[in-house]
């Protein structure tokens, strides 16, 4: 899991401009 | 499944792929067929414009920006918006547009992560296999999406404000200059099986469900989501393209060079990190090329 942390944030939390 | 539910996985993937993905096919080969009104882009062709057209995206607070500064907080672009906004340049030429290319390609491999997402059945696999399926389809991904922004010619960049002549790339020095001459190949072939945005949504989605990728958990699920897209994409092109024949065939051969093309790619970037001693790859793209072939 550390390995791929970024990815693993990106897949659990919406980071998409139009939602922040 | 039926061909209702079938149809119904199309209209949803081709609006989830409008939603996430900023510039479409429709409105690049717009672009590049001069019939997108006052839309003319800026054209690269040598230093000098190279120069301009930095000055251009940097004076005039692009969406790309923007979408840099609104993502910096969760750490997923904020190092390169440093890198290129109001800081000094790294050494070269190459570099520096090296530089450029892997900001885009973060914020994209983010734009590929919400798709996947909305891919029905996506988020119920196993977390770490959706980890697996994005690192290993995330490249093949961005660079078939390359192929809309393509023409022999050149390239679009920078969200379509921007073409960048093949001849100005095929310039730059070695292995830069080696990096995006496979994807221009590959795109000309690509771009006579006249794929629209929706067709593509549907390819993007099968690539993304590849069941035989390395390190996955529980292969099932994923084969049996692919298998359904796989049949929503085989309908959809006989109604789409009724006239071209074994198109579903054709699509899917393309997935074999694709593969090709991003262990060529990697192979250039494990080059530029022992050749390049300035050379500084962002931590997302470090982490999905991590030991990936």
């Amino acid at each position: 899991k550390e390995k791929h942390k970024i990815l693993h944030r990106l897949l659990q939390n919406s980071t998409s401009p139009v939602e922040l | 499944p039926e061909a209702a539910d079938l149809r119904a996985l199309a209209r949803h993937l081709y609006e989830a792929y409008l939603k996430y993905f900023p510039l479409t096919k429709a409105k690049a080969r717009a672009i590049l067929s001069g019939k997108s009104g006052d839309n003319v882009p800026f054209v690269i062709h040598d230093i000098k414009s190279l120069m301009e057209g930095e000055q251009l995206i940097n004076n005039g607070q692009t969406s790309f920006q923007e979408q840099q500064i609104a993502t910096a907080g969760h750490g997923v672009t904020h190092t390169f918006t440093h890198c290129n906004i109001g800081s000094e340049p790294p050494d070269g030429v190459e570099l520096r547009f090296f530089y450029s290319c892997q900001s885009r390609s973060a914020e994209a491999v983010r734009e590929v992560t919400e798709f996947a997402k909305s891919i029905p059945g996506f988020v119920n696999l196993d977390l770490n296999d959706q980890v697996t399926l994005l690192k290993y389809g995330v490249i093949e991904v961005l660079i078939l999406m390359m192929s809309p922004l393509m023409n022999k010619d050149g390239t679009l960049i920078s969200y379509g404000q921007i073409f960048m002549t093949r001849e100005f790339l095929k310039s730059l020095r070695k292995p830069f200059c080696q990096m995006l001459e496979p994807k221009f190949d590959f795109s000309v072939k690509f771009n006579t099986l006249e794929l629209d945005d929706s067709d593509m949504a549907l390819f993007l989605a099968v690539i993304i469900l590849s069941g035989d990728r390395p390190g996955l958990l529980n292969v099932k699920p994923i084969e049996q989501l692919q298998e359904t897209v796989l049949h929503s994409l085989e309908l959809h092109l006989k109604i789409n393209h009724p006239d071209s024949l074994q198109l579903f065939a054709k699509v899917l051969q393309k997935m074999t060079d694709l593969r090709q093309m991003v262990t060529d790619h990697v192979q250039l970037i494990q080059l530029l990190k022992k050749t390049e001693v300035d050379m500084f790859l962002h931590p997302l793209l470090q982490e999905i090329m991590k030991d990936l072939y």
